[in-house]
């Protein structure tokens, strides 16, 4: 484990406990994408199927966990919590998800390492992963005044995959045949997409004016 | 060496 491979796990974590301080303590998701939280929770659940098959470390078991579990809840509170999905801006969080992921689905059919039942579902998971920010982006757009804790929540996200960059190139150069073109070119599409908010964050910090995204 | 089994990333 690299110290990039690490500071982005925690960032990715940081960006959870956010997102859950924010539902639990605030008992709001006010700007927070119904459909971006449901698309996690299917990476996850598809991206970890070996936790029950191979054994990588205990850290590695317990951040699975940790994400699948998280990510759920996090769907449970927006959808039932009595108090929290009052607060669910249903109206604007329009994005249909199986615009996302039927063509994550096609494309890890055909597009994959080995044509077994965990690749193909762990591919599947790298594709949607790469976009199942955009409901969150679309949303963020259209909510005038982007209150601090969705903000950073976004940024945590966004910082996590620029941090999984720099792993992968620090592994390419330290480790022999480290070579997933896959992963990295998700990894890499992903990161770009948040290129965009990157600016408009950076720019309202720079200037202490709220964030807003142009129309 | 990571293997396509074994995927040790989160």
């Amino acid at each position: 484990m690299n110290i990039f491979r690490l500071a982005g796990d925690m960032t990715h974590l940081a960006s959870v406990l956010v997102l859950l301080l924010k539902i639990h303590t605030i008992k709001s998701c006010a700007g927070v994408s119904l459909k971006t939280q449901e698309l996690y929770a299917l990476v996850f659940a598809t991206r970890y199927l070996d936790i029950v098959t191979d054994f990588i470390s205990v850290y590695n078991t317990v951040m699975k966990l940790i994400f699948l579990g998280s990510s759920f809840s996090i769907v449970w509170y927006i959808r039932h919590h009595r108090v929290v999905r009052r607060s669910y801006d249903k109206d604007q969080d329009t994005f249909r998800h199986y615009l996302l992921m039927i063509p994550c689905m096609l494309l890890a059919l055909f597009v994959h390492e080995k044509f077994t039942f965990k690749e193909v579902m762990w591919t599947f998971s790298l594709y949607l992963e790469a976009v199942a920010i955009l409901p969150q982006l679309v949303l963020l757009q259209r909510t005038r005044n982007i209150d601090n804790l969705t903000g950073q929540y976004v940024f945590l996200l966004g910082a996590y995959r620029g941090l999984y960059i720099f792993n992968w190139i620090y592994r390419y150069f330290t480790e022999p045949h480290f070579v997933h073109w896959i992963t990295w070119i998700a990894g890499v599409v992903q990161t770009l997409l948040y290129a965009d908010f990157f600016y408009y964050y950076f720019e309202s910090w720079k200037n202490n004016v709220r964030l807003q995204l142009p129309a | 060496v990571q293997t396509s089994e074994t995927h040790d990333e989160l």
